[in-house]
């Protein structure tokens, strides 16, 4: 079992998107997938178009951080195959200042995943992690066995990557998570009518060879509407050059774990 | 002297693209106006082409708001006339943490600027906050006089609007800052090609009639390209649709707060 953040403190770079497509992706490829939401906006479930049920508890990750409850009444199915989630819900925002009065805030959510490695249930867990430099987002990178930066083709979003390059420096020399790897760097919105996408691309390429999937997500509406009806991409739009870009990305991201 | 907080928990709506804007725009007709930048990602500092002087201290808010410096001596010219600023770096993120420790966390930051109120040296302060729900975005929120909410077009930002709008209630609730206004809603990165668009906005207009700008921002290539030339639009694509857009906002909200 393989957990992976998507992750970049940069706001509306595609994080959420990339988290619930390569999820589904992964499970339509016969994965068993567990896609934790950890952003208290809670979009990567009801991007799916998750009905959480009505419950006198939290159906988020919010009372097993806390030591309230076991993470495995939290997980709830998807509506699709080999897919189940934890979805959030904004009490978790409310985390971030308790968890933040501990010392041990940065490891908790680690020493929770940490027991369901000895007996998986899931191959994969995918973590959608909120934009910020907080609490929640460096617990999900102390989690991680490796973490997928989604990129926006444009100038801002590359600034962002040094920044989340130093972060999971910083995680990895303080002990926390020393061997967390750079899955890879995904592009997205990629428009090519325009030279700053490929004028960024082309820097990202020169300097992260490795790390640049080769796949990229191109910009296109069609995003946009998905979530509004609850749908995967390939739900809403199958057969298009967006419907399938999350499919040649999980495909990719297969291969590589595989030679790696 | 009015404190103007450009907030929304959703990433990458167009919040720190409104606040330099705006902020240049205003100055630009004639207002003192000092744009605070409180997102440790600091992309209002770098948006308008800014090198912060080296020192030995952080040239951010960072010790004002611990009680170490006084908040003026961080005050720094932006190179446009009327317009100054108070960079970010990325040490505020620390500021997260040890803020949340306090019982005053949330507000601090407004009685740092209380006494300004008092000798005003500008017309505006204007705070670019992060996406998050977390201690820098609320401690915004209990500073300012007015919120204006940059909304995206898209699906998911509609999803969004409700939370920031109950967080606006509970700030005004929570006694903090009973008297928080919505300046506005501003719909942002409009394409009037796409149904989507024009659904969002008549959704937003319906139910906010009285907060929606009449001003929309066009999604426009150029506002990716400007800040890596560190420009505000006017200076990177004068006389276009987009480099008029933010011009038209600021006569709009001088408008209102004539009238009001
Ligand atoms: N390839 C794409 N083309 C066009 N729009 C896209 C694309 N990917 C995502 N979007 C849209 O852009 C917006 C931001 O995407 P998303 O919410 O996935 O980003 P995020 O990084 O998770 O945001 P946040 O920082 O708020 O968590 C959404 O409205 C989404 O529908
Ligand atoms: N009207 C627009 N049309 C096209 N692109 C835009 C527009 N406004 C902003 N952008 C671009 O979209 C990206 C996000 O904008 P911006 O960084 O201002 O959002 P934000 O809400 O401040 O993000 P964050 O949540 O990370 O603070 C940037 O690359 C910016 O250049
Ligand atoms: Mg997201
Ligand atoms: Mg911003």
């Amino acid at each position: 079992m393989r957990v992976i953040a998507i992750s970049n403190q940069k706001g509306g770079v595609g994080k959420t998107t990339t988290a619930l497509n390569l999820a589904a992706e992964l499970a339509a490829l016969g994965k068993r997938v567990l896609l934790l939401d950890i952003d208290p906006q809670a979009s990567a479930t009801s991007g799916l178009g998750i009905e959480v049920p009505e419950s006198a508890s939290s159906p988020s990750l919010y009372e097993p951080l806390l030591g309230q409850a076991d993470l495995m009444e939290k997980i709830i199915p998807s509506g699709r195959e080999g897919l189940d989630i934890i979805p959030a819900e904004t009490d978790l925002a409310g985390i971030e200042i308790e968890l933040a009065r501990s010392d041990t805030h940065l490891t908790r959510l680690r020493s929770l995943l940490q027991p369901l490695k000895d007996t998986p249930t899931h191959d994969y867990f995918i973590l959608d992690c909120p934009p910020s430099l907080g609490v929640l987002m460096t617990a999900g990178l102390a989690a991680a066995d490796g973490i997928i930066i989604p990129l926006q083709c444009e100038w801002l979003g590359l600034e962002g990557l040094a920044k989340i390059m130093y972060l999971v420096e910083q995680i990895r020399a303080s002990g926390a998570n020393p061997h967390l790897v750079i899955e890879g760097i995904l592009m997205t919105m990629y428009d090519a009518r325009t030279n700053l996408a490929r004028q960024v691309v082309d820097e990202v390429r020169t300097h992260f060879p490795n790390e640049i999937y080769q796949t990229s997500i191109p910009r296109s509406i069609r995003f946009g509407e998905a979530p509004s009806f609850g749908l995967t991409i390939r739900e809403h739009a199958p057969q298009t050059p967006a419907g399938e870009s999350y499919a040649s990305l999980a495909a990719e991201f297969l291969t590589r774990r595989e030679t790696n």
